[in-house]
């Protein structure tokens, strides 16, 4: 496992920030951000696909009211592939008796899906090796959340409740400087005195919330139930060596 | 160094100031006075929440005013959670002992 991951650094592999608006569709928009960034890393071609899709055809039906990131690797599965955003794109409202899904020509398709060991360095390891995954969290903190990494404990960030879900795009460590700020500008004592490690995490909220639409959670702990449903595609048949490897 | 309004209530002048600022910033404007009344009751609590998570952070992340912060908790889940709790999720077989495509 390298010691710095950021696929935001590699030229075209992580799509703009979405913006799910009032529509409960993160599942449905990280399986589309997970999708889109492994074709982009296997194939070297811009592909933006339908988060619409994911809601209209969904099995289950429910669209706009919540989902999880398996049931739209499903729903790629059983339509063999995804639309484009541009021939089919986002209503902010799920039509889950309106699946369009034969009427338009798919850009990608998935070889199937697996979820990952809730180890993090495994995670770290496969995320450097294979591109960003999506994962499960407790979204409890994000509501005030504006910048930095949230280092949190079980009891305020309880991590057996996971409520949101979003894509894992990078790891790293924060400079020395940025903890000695915190401590600076802190009365508390209990600000990191060493480099936190965390994850970068890119959320479906627009570009303007958080860190130019991503955060960070700290890395090692479990930190908001990060390990509970570490999710990919597979996109492509196997391969000895990748085309792109993680910039540090 | 508070301000009456008949729609509010006594407010501390800052506090309404501030939520001005959050109206402008984040383009939000309410239904009716009750409205709010009540939004600014909730951004106030959310401030203060926002200051004790600052305290309670054991990393370098920053909590304050966001695009949520007239929404209460629960809203917040409602509108932007899964709204529902897994019941299941697809089972895991085994893993082969064949990395070879398309063997099962």
């Amino acid at each position: 496992v390298p010691p710095t991951c950021d696929w935001r650094k590699a030229t075209d592999i992580i799509s703009p920030i979405k913006d799910q608006e009032k529509c409960n569709c993160c599942w449905a928009i990280a399986a589309a951000d997970n999708i889109e960034a492994l074709w982009r890393i296997r194939y070297r071609q811009i592909v933006d696909v339908s988060v619409q899709e994911l809601l209209d055809c969904d099995r289950c039906g429910n669209g706009c009211t919540g989902g999880f990131v398996w049931d739209a690797y499903i729903t790629v599965l059983n339509n063999s592939g995804l639309a484009s955003e541009k021939d089919y794109p986002f209503q902010r409202h799920a039509k889950p008796h309106r699946c369009l899904a034969k009427k338009y020509k798919k850009v990608a398709w998935i070889q199937d899906f697996i979820m990952l060991s809730s180890n993090e360095q495994v995670i770290a390891g496969y995320l450097a090796a294979h591109g960003p995954i999506t994962v499960t969290i407790n979204m409890e903190l994000l509501q005030h959340y504006q910048k930095g990494v949230i280092k949190a404990t079980p009891s305020t960030c309880d991590p057996r409740y996971v409520n949101h879900s979003v894509l894992l795009v990078g790891f790293g460590k924060s400079k020395t400087e940025e903890g000695m700020q915190a401590e600076m500008t802190s009365s508390q004592s209990r600000k990191p005195r060493h480099p936190t490690p965390y994850w970068i995490l890119k959320n479906s909220w627009g570009a303007h919330w958080g860190e130019k639409g991503y955060f960070r959670l700290h890395r090692g702990n479990n930190t908001c139930g990060i390990t509970k449903y570490p999710f990919t595609a597979r996109v492509g048949q196997p391969v000895k060596k990748l085309p792109v490897s993680c910039p540090p | 160094n508070s301000l009456y309004t008949q729609d509010s209530g006594p407010r501390p002048m800052e506090l309404i100031e501030i939520f001005k600022l959050f109206q402008v910033q984040f383009n939000r404007s309410y239904s009716s006075p009750a409205e709010y009344a009540r939004r600014l009751d909730i951004f106030a609590h959310n401030l203060a929440q926002a200051q004790r998570l600052q305290e309670e952070d054991l990393g370098t992340a920053e909590f304050g005013m966001t695009p949520f912060s007239d929404l209460t908790e629960e809203e917040f889940g409602q509108l932007y959670g899964h709204q529902k709790i897994p019941e299941r999720y697809p089972t895991v077989g085994k893993k082969v002992e064949s990395e070879k495509w398309g063997e099962s």
